[in-house]
């Protein structure tokens, strides 16, 4: 009898199950403008099964979000793990839809599901993307704004993972500060 | 220890025919 390779057919176990929600913001009636969960997955074949088979970001509709998150945690701010969390925000310009926004966001998926912020990846709850007309946003979620280490931490690999160059600034916001914010911007907790 | 896995690894499944 030949023996096969457990590696051609155990699925490889992810450290944490990921649920991925869709969110769609101009819908005409309210109560139904809500979080769609899509699936959920905790092995790295399941990932691709779906990302594979769900639209590219670049081809949603404006107004629309993606949600990663660790499974148990809603993609909202009202969250137990969110409430006193906040998020590394990456915004886009209208010219890198085309150029950049498929492949940040694969890459922040990446960086999600392999936990590559070591033993900070606790700290992470998630990862939103937001499709907008006037410029789309990634953002990394993580647990507690004051975390200082772990969000530092969580900064540098993100910013190299994605290749943002070292001269441009990235910025980290408490929900807290995004939710009572009164201009069209938050002030960084860090950057 | 955690199930670290780093994008090469990851990117290397994409493609692959799924599991049953």
């Amino acid at each position: 009898q030949k023996v096969v390779n457990p590696e051609t057919y155990i699925k490889h176990p992810l450290q944490n199950r990921w649920a991925l929600w869709f969110f769609k913001n101009d819908c005409t009636f309210a109560p139904l403008c809500v979080f769609v969960l899509i699936s959920k997955f905790d092995t790295v074949e399941d990932f691709w099964a779906l990302y594979n088979h769900i639209q590219l970001s670049s081809n949603l509709m404006s107004g629309c979000d993606y949600s990663l998150f660790k499974d148990g945690i809603e993609p909202m701010w009202e969250d137990e793990r969110n409430r006193r969390g906040g998020r590394w925000l990456i915004t886009l310009s209208k010219q890198q839809r085309k150029s950049d926004l498929d492949r940040f966001w694969l890459e922040t998926l990446l960086c999600l599901v392999g936990e590559a912020f070591d033993d900070y990846s606790d700290d992470v709850c998630g990862a939103v993307i937001n499709v907008r007309a006037k410029g789309d946003k990634i953002a990394i979620w993580t647990t507690d704004y004051e975390n200082k280490e772990a969000i530092t931490h969580i900064g540098r690999v993100y910013k190299e993972r994605l290749g943002v160059p070292p001269k441009v600034i990235i910025g980290y916001q408490s929900h807290a500060d995004t939710a009572t914010k009164s201009g069209s911007t938050t002030k960084n907790k860090f950057v | 220890g955690k199930r670290q896995y780093n994008r090469e690894f990851l990117l290397g499944f994409q493609f692959m025919p799924a599991c049953i």
